[in-house]
């Protein structure tokens, strides 16, 4: 780095802390990084609050965002990701860069009246996102 | 991304709004069967496409169940993770047509002899019996702090009349605290759901003498009948989410005891060579 730093003394005189925000630039997290993001859904909409007495909206959530190149502890990502992040940047672009995806769900809790007019409590599986990973 | 998921949510209540019908949402625009497509709630859901429900639950049986979601789920409609119970299903069933009633007489205590009938169609073959309870509403007149103790006689008449009677073990309750009474009918239903019978027809007799003063013989109890019957079941099916899965999911069970405690054994010996083996940190 010598020779660059004496190269660009005889440039304009930038400024170090310029310099240097430009630098860390890169190690932060992308913006808009992969994570959990609302979408209230209310039965009303879709015309199933005659049958559907609670609860009132379901909330199924969805992942979106950059997965940042640093998955490995943030996000829980298996190995494989990190090859996959390699392969897309070192080797071949046409293979995707890790993708931005549900990681663990919550069951949904439902109230009905059934046609025949009887009342039914029943847990649904996976219903809710509530975490996100990239893979 | 607050911002974001307000675009989205207004971009799809925009397309929600707009389309006349919000089936043309879900269903697949080529009207190929959506079974594949939709996630189970929503195929049972889009299977009623719209109508409204033609019998309308009781209030009350309806007030208790909206008490029982609010014990067990959160306002967004997710599960608590305080509920301890393995079911994860509960249906409440009205009677159908209340039978004939036998005439109330002495012998039959207070209440007139009820033949109740009730249809269980709609427990599926994946859903099985795990607890049942006879509901029955006490009327706001009951509220005499006296201490009531009854026995309840029950009998199913059909699919095969069995004159098993519940055993009489008396309930007692204090009106005064109890809106609701529950009767546990566990035993006498667990084979008839289990058989797949869906229609059952029984006959309940109350007989309840007051704590303080028996000797005033029989105690008219102010019961709303007809009672509900309750079903505590757990849905085997894929759709339905079983607790001690995600139990166990957390918990990483070892393939099998002894290999789980090889491996640990041969990984401490191997820390332990490994420690041996450096000087600096035997210092």
């Amino acid at each position: 780095g010598q020779k660059a730093i004496r190269s660009e003394a005889k440039g304009p005189p930038l400024t170090a802390s310029f310099n240097l925000s430009e630098y860390f630039k890169q190690f932060l997290f992308p913006q808009n990084e992969c994570e959990l993001h609302d979408f209230r859904l209310s039965f009303s909409q879709l015309k199933w609050d005659n049958w559907i007495v609670a609860p009132h909206r379901y909330n199924p959530r969805y992942c979106k965002g950059d997965c940042p190149r640093a998955v490995r502890h943030r996000y829980g990502s298996p190995v494989h990701t990190m090859v996959q992040n390699i392969i897309y940047e070192k080797l071949d672009p046409s293979v995707p860069r890790p993708s931005c995806v549900p990681g663990k769900y919550s069951p949904l809790s439902v109230l009905t009246i059934e046609p025949d007019g009887s009342i039914a409590y029943k847990e649904y599986e996976d219903m809710i996102a509530t975490r996100c990973t990239c893979r | 991304s607050q911002a974001s998921a307000g675009e989205s949510q207004a971009g799809a209540s925009e397309s929600v709004e707009s389309e006349a019908d919000p089936w043309s949402l879900l269903l697949p625009v080529d009207g190929t069967d959506s079974s594949g497509l939709l996630p189970p709630l929503f195929k049972v859901l889009s299977d009623r496409r719209g109508e409204t429900p033609k019998l309308q639950p009781d209030s009350r049986a309806l007030y208790y169940m909206k008490k029982l979601y609010k014990t067990y789920a959160t306002k967004e409609g997710v599960p608590k993770p305080s509920r301890s119970h393995l079911y994860n299903t509960v249906r409440l069933f009205s009677p159908c047509a209340q039978q004939k009633q036998a005439p109330s007489n002495q012998a039959t205590g207070p209440l007139p002899m009820a033949d109740l009938l009730f249809n269980l169609d709609r427990v599926t073959a994946m859903e099985h019996l795990l607890k049942s309870v006879l509901l029955y509403t006490l009327n706001n007149s009951a509220a005499s702090s006296s201490t009531v103790t009854c026995v309840c006689d029950l009998m199913v008449k059909e699919p095969m009349a069995s004159s098993r009677a519940l055993p009489r073990a008396p309930y007692s309750f204090t009106l005064k605290k109890h809106r609701w009474i529950e009767i546990d009918v566990t035993s006498l239903l667990q084979p008839l759901v289990a058989s797949s019978e869906r229609s059952i027809h029984m006959s309940v007799n109350f007989t309840c003498t007051k704590d303080q003063a028996p000797e005033d013989g029989v105690f008219n109890v102010p019961l709303s009948v007809p009672p509900s019957l309750i079903l505590y079941l757990n849905d085997t099916s894929t759709q339905a989410y079983h607790s001690w899965q995600s139990l166990q999911s957390n918990w990483r069970p070892s393939q099998h005891p002894g290999q789980a405690n090889v491996a640990a054994r041969s990984m401490k010996e191997e820390a332990a060579a490994t420690v041996e083996r450096s000087p600096r940190h035997r210092r």
